[in-house]
């Protein structure tokens, strides 16, 4: 269970000062599936940091499974996200002189899983998203949506029981984002809880729960009635 | 006007070959204003940097306005790229350290424009992306969808005959990507020649002519005809 009330996110840039999150109260229970949409600029990947533990609001309370994260030291926050949370960054976060397999492989060297392992199950995770037979490029070989997917496979990887996926398919044709979305709904159905940003009404229409965010505030939360 | 006949790219990477534009013939005239879709990985980016002078093709042959480009040297290709192509990339590619404005400013600054005239032309154009009143911020201090739209803005700024837009919109929302179609349609209406990549059928449905990329060759050719 993820509840975070109050949360706000303040930068201060010279003397412009930018409510990015600006008083969010927001409850995710165990094994939801939930999109969060909103205008460009709107606050969205500043809560998905928060609520990934990458990142702390300016004020506001945060209890993950219980416990209060606020009060965390970097390392217990480190170790929540390792163990807890795959993360699917919009800019993919990738490692430029890794390969494919060695980027997914992360997740797991971080978790002391043993080389024979990690390497079969990073296999399978770029496997599971069409990218078996790139193992072995690196980043700047690979397409904007290979990329991505990349990204998504590391995201999988150690089964973490949150997934948080900030446009996880904005560079993907249609096809592939159906492809992506299947694999979201068998990870869902396994019991994990996934929290997305997207843009696309037709992807966000694939989870449960549609928040959506307006200028660092939430202007509606409902459910998805066809799905 | 640019012809491109018998364009082929291929990657050697190891022992793989990876046939990423694998013979496409394409013409496009003066003016016009065409989308290219197709699946992640069938060749659209490695097209359009071969189209906007940024890559060589493995063979074949690109006349930009009845002048044979393979046999440039590349201070010439630099020269055309300047002068004639404004680029949005499908990674932004914005200069970290520098402020949104300054990132605008410099295609004008290689086109040797003085700097009040430069300043303002820069100023305009982030405006026309509706981010006038971020200028001073880095790119490490606006979201995804800004870091875009101040791509886009600097794209326009020297006013170039040919738009090239690699997913210009895919960190959008709908309404702020309409807002960037309408400044598309307001420079190929004043007879500039846009050639945009895309995963948004309702994105291209704003161009007039459809092209689709599958497995590096064109499999459909198409006016739209809604519009
Ligand atoms: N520098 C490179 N080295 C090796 N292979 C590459 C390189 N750049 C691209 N490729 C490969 O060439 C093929 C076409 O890539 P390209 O980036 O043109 O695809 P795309 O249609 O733009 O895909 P996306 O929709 O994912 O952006 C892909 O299989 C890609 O992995
Ligand atoms: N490091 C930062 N410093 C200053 N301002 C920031 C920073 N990060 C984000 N912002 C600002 O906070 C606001 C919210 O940003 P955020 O990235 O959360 O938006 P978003 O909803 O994800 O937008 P997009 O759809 O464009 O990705 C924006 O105005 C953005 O410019
Ligand atoms: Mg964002
Ligand atoms: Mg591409």
């Amino acid at each position: 269970l993820i509840s975070v009330k109050g949360i706000t996110k303040i930068y201060q840039v010279g003397v412009q000062e930018i409510r990015a999150v600006a008083g969010v109260d927001l409850q995710v229970q165990n094994n939801e599936y939930l999109s969060i949409m909103g205008p460009s600029g709107s606050g969205k990947s500043t809560l998905m940091n928060i609520l990934g533990c990458l990142d702390t609001p300016t004020s506001g309370s945060y209890s993950l499974n219980g416990e209060e994260v606020s009060g965390l030291r970097d390392d217990e926050l480190a170790f929540i996200r390792n163990k807890e949370i795959g993360f699917v960054f919009q800019t993919f976060n990738l490692l430029p002189r890794a390969s494919a397999l060695q980027n997914v492989e992360l997740p797991l060297i971080y978790g002391g899983v043993p080389s024979d392992e990690r390497r079969e199950r990073a296999g399978k995770a770029l496997d599971s998203v069409g990218l078996a037979d790139r193992a072995s490029h690196r980043p700047s070989e690979l397409s904007g949506g290979q990329r991505q997917r990349v990204a998504i496979a590391r995201a999988l990887v150690n089964n973490p029981s949150i997934i948080l996926a900030d446009e996880p398919t904005g560079n993907l044709d249609s096809s592939t984002g159906n492809e992506i979305m299947d694999i979201f709904k068998e990870i869902h159905s396994g019991g994990n809880t996934i929290i997305m940003v997207t843009h696309e009404e037709y992807i966000a229409e694939h989870s449960k729960r549609i928040v959506r965010l307006l200028d660092g505030l939430i202007s509606s939360d409902k459910q998805v009635v066809n799905n």
